[in-house]
Order: C-alpha cells, then sequence, then structure tokens
C-alpha cells in the first residue's frame, strides 16, 4: 500500500510525480511539486491520501489563482481583443465562442479576417459571424493583415460597437517573420485606439506537451500576451502545460476552451482545474 | 544535449574499472529525463529505458573507454528501430482507386495533409480525387475545394446535412467511375472520448474499405497521444501515421509514443504550411531530434 504506517512512501511520490507527469505539467513543475510535497509531509504529517491529493491540488491551485486576472474590457468605446497562437490551436473558433458570449450579453460584436493566409479562413470566420449575429470585416485573400485590423477597429470606433475580435493567421512561434507580422497587427491596433488591444489572448491547444512553454514564451515576449485561453479539454489530455506556464512565465489562464460549439466556452476556474489534474 | 549530460555523468563514475549495473542505472536516469522532456509518454519512456539497460549491460559497454558514447549508439539504434527502421511508402497496390482515409485530433493537420498527399502523389503522375467527409467545421469543405484546386486534384464532397459515410460512399463512386488511381478521404476532426464520433469513423471505414486508414498526428502532442493512437487504431484499424508541424521546434516524443503503442510505420512528415512541405519520414533524423 502507499501509504505505510501513515508515512508517506518514496513509491507513493513517485507515482504521484507520475500522475503530475501524465497530465503535461512538465518534469520541472512535477520534480518541484514533488519536493514542495515531501516538506509539507515532514511538518503535517499527512495521513491519507486523500490528505496528500488535497494539499497537492491546493499547491497547483495556488500556482494557477497566484497569476490569474479576469478579462479586461475598455473603460469607455469599443474592447478590442486580438488571437495569436501556433496553426490549429483553435483561435477561430474560440473567436466565435467570445461573440457568442458577448452577444448574450446584448453587445456588438465585429470579426476582423485578419488570418488572409489561409485556405478559407475567411469563409470559416464568416459563418461564425453569421451564427452569432457579429459583423464581419474582411478584405481579399493574400491582403495586409494589419490593413484588416485597422479597419475592423476603425469601424467599432465610428458605429459604437462593444468588441471587436482580430482573427489571426496561425504561425509557429519559430518563424520570426512571421512573429514581426504579428507585432505590427497590434502596432497598427494601438495607434488606431488607444490602450488597444485590452487583451492578446494566447490560445495553446490543451492536448499540447512542453512545446507549449515555448510557444507561450515566444509569443508573450513578442506579441506582449495578456491572458491564455486552453482550447480542447474535452479531450483527455488534462492541459497541464497551463502549470508550467503560469509558474514559469506568471501568464493568467483566463479562459478554457471544452468543446466545437458557440456555448462551450468557460472561465479559467484554478480550483476545478487542479481537481481535474489528478481525477 | 544529452551527450554531454551521459559524458558528464560517466566521468564521475572513471577510475573505478568496469562499470556496474548500478552505474548504468544512473547513466539511463539521464535518458529518461531527456526522453520525458521530450514528451515520450512515460510509460513508453519505463519500457524504453528497461529495452536500453538489457542492451547496455555487456562489456562492449561496461568496459568502454567512452562508455556514454556507447549507451547514446544504444540509445539511437533501438529509438530508429521503434520509429520504424527505415522510410515505408504509401500502399497503392490492388485495383485502383487506391483508398486512404485521414483520421485525428482536432486540428492536427488533416485537411492541408490530404492537400499536401495529393500533391505529391499527382508530381508521380497520379490521378488524385479528394473527398471531404467533414460536414461539421464550418468551411472545411471550401477548405479542400481549395486545396485541390492548388494541388490538380478533383473534388468531391454532398450538402453539409448528409452523413459522412455516405458522402464516403458518394466519393467512391466518383473515383471508381471517373478512373482516378487514389482516392484520399479527409475527415472530421474528432477525440477517442467521443463515442458517436468514434462510430462514425468505423462507418466511413466500413463505406470504403480503405488500403490506407492514416492518423495524422501534431509533432507537439504530449503525454496523451499514446491513448489517442491506441483507440483510433483499436477502432478503425491505423495502416500508418503521418506527423505533422514538425517545422516546430518541438522534440517530437509523441512519435516515439505512437510508434511503441500501435507499431505502425509513421510513413510522412509534414514541414510547414504550404503544400509542397511534405517529405517521406526519416526514423534516424526523428531519433535525433527526440533527444535533443
Ligand atoms: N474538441 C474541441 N475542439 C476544438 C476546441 N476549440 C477548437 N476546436 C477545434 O479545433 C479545430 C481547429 O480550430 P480552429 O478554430 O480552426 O483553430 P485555429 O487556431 O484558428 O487554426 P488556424 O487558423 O489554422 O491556425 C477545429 O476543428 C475546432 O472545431 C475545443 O475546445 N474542443
Ligand atoms: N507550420 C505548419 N502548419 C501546418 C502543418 N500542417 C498543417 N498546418 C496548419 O495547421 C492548421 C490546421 O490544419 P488543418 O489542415 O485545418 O487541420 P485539421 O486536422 O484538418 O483540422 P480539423 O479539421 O479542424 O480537425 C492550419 O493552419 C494548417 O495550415 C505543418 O506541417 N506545419
Ligand atoms: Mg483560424
Ligand atoms: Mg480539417
Amino acid at each position: 500500500s502507499i501509504f505505510t504506517g501513515g508515512r508517506v512512501t518514496q513509491e507513493f511520490l513517485d507515482e504521484l510525480e507520475e500522475v503530475l507527469i501524465q497530465s503535461d505539467v512538465g518534469l520541472k513543475a512535477a520534480m518541484a511539486l514533488r519536493d514542495r510535497i515531501q516538506e509539507e509531509n515532514k511538518k503535517r504529517n499527512l495521513k491519507t491520501p486523500e490528505e496528500l491529493f488535497g494539499v497537492m491540488e491546493e499547491m497547483v491551485a495556488e500556482i494557477l489563482e497566484g497569476v490569474s486576472e479576469p478579462l479586461r474590457t475598455a473603460p469607455s468605446g469599443p474592447t478590442v481583443y486580438v488571437l495569436v497562437g501556433v496553426n490549429g490551436a483553435g483561435k477561430t473558433t474560440t473567436i466565435g465562442k467570445l461573440a457568442e458570449r458577448w452577444r448574450g450579453q446584448g453587445k456588438s460584436v465585429i470579426m476582423a479576417a485578419a488570418d488572409t493566409f489561409r485556405a478559407a479562413a475567411q469563409e470559416q470566420l464568416a459563418v461564425w459571424a453569421k451564427r452569432t449575429g457579429s459583423t464581419i470585416i474582411a478584405h481579399q485573400s493574400g491582403s495586409d493583415p494589419g490593413a484588416v485590423a485597422f479597419d475592423a477597429v476603425r469601424a467599432a470606433i465610428s458605429r459604437g460597437v462593444d468588441l471587436v475580435l482580430v482573427d489571426t493567421a496561425g504561425r509557429l512561434h519559430t518563424k520570426g517573420n512571421l512573429m514581426e507580422e504579428l507585432k505590427k497587427i497590434i502596432r497598427v491596433i494601438g495607434r488606431e485606439l488607444p490602450g488597444a488591444p485590452h487583451e492578446v489572448i494566447l490560445v495553446i491547444d490543451g492536448t499540447t506537451g512542453q512545446n507549449g512553454l515555448n510557444q507561450a514564451r515566444v509569443f508573450a515576449e513578442a506579441a506582449g500576451v495578456t491572458g491564455v485561453c486552453i482550447t480542447k479539454l474535452d479531450g483527455s489530455s488534462k492541459g497541464g502545460i497551463a502549470v508550467a506556464i503560469a509558474d514559469e512565465l506568471g501568464l493568467p489562464i483566463k479562459l478554457v476552451g471544452v468543446g466545437e460549439s458557440a456555448d462551450d466556452l468557460r472561465d479559467f476556474d484554478a480550483r476545478a482545474f487542479a481537481k481535474a489534474l489528478f481525477a | 544535449g544529452l551527450s554531454a549530460r551521459l559524458a558528464g555523468v560517466f566521468k564521475k563514475l572513471r577510475g573505478k574499472g568496469k562499470l556496474s549495473e548500478k552505474d548504468i542505472d544512473e547513466a539511463l536516469r539521464e535518458v529518461r529525463l531527456s526522453l520525458l522532456e521530450a514528451d515520450v509518454n512515460f510509460k513508453v519512456v519505463r519500457e524504453f529505458i528497461a529495452q536500453v539497460k538489457e542492451k547496455s549491460l555487456s562489456a562492449e559497454v561496461l568496459e568502454s573507454l567512452t562508455p556514454a558514447q556507447q549507451v547514446i549508439k544504444i540509445v539511437h539504434e533501438e529509438m530508429v528501430e521503434l520509429l520504424g527502421g527505415k522510410a515505408k511508402p504509401l500502399d497503392l497496390s490492388g485495383n485502383p482507386p487506391a483508398v486512404v482515409v485521414l483520421y485525428g485530433l482536432q486540428g492536427s493537420g488533416k485537411t492541408t495533409t490530404a492537400g499536401k498527399l495529393a500533391l505529391n502523389l499527382r508530381k508521380s503522375g497520379r490521378r488524385v480525387l479528394l473527398v471531404s467527409c467533414d460536414v461539421y467545421r464550418p468551411a472545411a469543405q471550401r477548405q479542400l475545394e481549395i486545396l485541390a484546386e492548388k494541388s490538380g486534384a478533383g473534388f468531391f464532397t454532398m450538402d453539409p446535412g448528409t452523413d459522412p459515410a455516405a458522402i464516403a460512399r458518394g466519393g467512391y463512386e466518383k473515383a471508381r467511375t471517373g478512373a482516378y488511381d487514389v482516392v484520399i478521404f479527409d475527415t472530421a476532426g474528432r477525440t477517442q472520448l467521443d463515442d458517436e464520433m468514434m462510430d462514425e469513423a468505423a462507418r466511413i471505414r466500413d463505406a470504403v474499405s480503405p488500403r490506407e486508414s492514416i492518423l495524422v498526428v501534431d509533432a507537439m502532442t504530449g503525454q496523451e497521444a499514446c491513448k489517442v493512437a491506441q483507440a483510433f487504431d483499436e477502432k478503425v484499424g491505423l495502416t500508418g501515421i503521418i506527423l505533422t508541424k514538425i517545422d516546430s521546434d518541438a522534440r517530437g516524443g509523441a512519435a516515439l509514443s505512437i510508434a511503441k503503442v500501435t507499431g505502425k510505420p509513421i510513413k510522412f512528415a509534414s514541414t510547414g504550411e504550404k503544400l509542397e512541405d511534405f517529405q517521406v519520414f526519416h526514423p534516424d533524423r526523428m531519433a535525433s531530434r527526440i533527444l535533443g
């Protein structure tokens, strides 16, 4: 048995470390948490597995809560969110979900189809605009993404629209020229509307392993990420990379995607997330 | 990298004459850490290390003047073997049209891969039909239609309200009567936890009896790669894997995990967003990359 005579054994700590590794928190975080729980056990003399898992959940929740922040909105005028991230993470779908949420509150939404590169990217966003009753601003395929973002912010200001959601093309953080393009899109938005974008949301696929940390590091540095959305947590992956991102980079996890429908978006709940890691 | 870390471990143990099993264990701990950092599944790492240990307890290693190099050599060889030894081609044997179906998690790169495969086959002079069985994702059918135009392939689909298996049957008929050499079916992204969607995957397979049933996997996938691949393999019977987005800096340990649990060959690697960014998979290059 894992606890012998009420003491925590090395076997149990090994198993605990494996549960953490299995959830993609990464080796560094797993080993650090293992050391901390060992210390904690010396102090508190934990008697049962339930107690120990409880303390572990607490530690993970604290790491996530420590950097948490709500989604920002503009004090007046349009709020602008830019969604960024690597290819296929779930940016376009998350924009659809955010639009659904704001429309549900009676707010007006403009979607900027600033992915002018990928096949049918604008058509995909147009479907979401139709589904959510949002306006879409799009240019020709291959046109300058900054110009699309510019037009969308301009339109929002002149029409008194509440929210602008800027969809960007998937891009690997390893591609310098694409990261420069992203910086330009964000600069253009900021020049047109001071204080914007109010959120640069990094979308991370919940099935991602340790590369998610590299992604977050580079996007944070280049694009000034203000919050993270972890998608696809309705799959079997636990999204533990969120822990590494919060712990090492101090980025707040703000949203979670749990499916492909318009209402499959949740505010990040650190406690629930920590609990699910050990479920 | 790993070589330096292993060399460091063995340097500490030098001057003791012949190495012991305990020394090998210490060295293999470094290998274990490296593989976990590379996202190889922790169970696969455990089995892999046991395999490597067995091979490392030989006179060749224990009495070597350069044991670190010997261990790395064994690790690399075992990995290359697991990853499929040498590159395996697409199976297009039998009467045309050869049927290829692509499956995978949401966003793994299936639709783009369908276009790349089509271009690749077109370059060898084959007539290719691309069929979209994705009636769920907004503009998925249009996305594949554009890729068909770009790759010089034919395109087929039906109204989004149609059952994907019925679209598959229709696509197969068109491929047969239209004298296509290969017909590639793009399916909707799905998670293996969705029973209904996994049943649909099996029905698509039953509708067209594929020569190749391929799992399209993102190179950055983490620990769950094993469970995902196993579930798809059990449900539809995979014949091969395609690894995508290896133009990233992901170490790609998922490739090793999947190769280990399914035993199926990784046939291609997708190396970018353009249709030309597509190569035959090289196990030796992947092994070096995973080891880091
Ligand atoms: N199961 C599940 N699927 C999701 C979730 N979020 C997005 N997806 C799916 O993931 C796939 C990719 O989503 P997109 O929104 O196109 O991703 P993207 O980041 O815009 O992709 P690119 O623009 O090509 O880089 C689609 O099939 C979505 O339906 C989620 O939370 N759960
Ligand atoms: N950098 C890079 N991007 C890729 C590669 N393969 C595909 N992509 C991109 O990844 C994103 C997702 O590709 P899709 O082909 O839409 O993926 P999918 O599996 O069909 O997605 P769903 O149908 O929603 O499940 C797109 O932005 C592609 O351009 C690759 O090898 N490298
Ligand atoms: Mg998109
Ligand atoms: Mg697709």
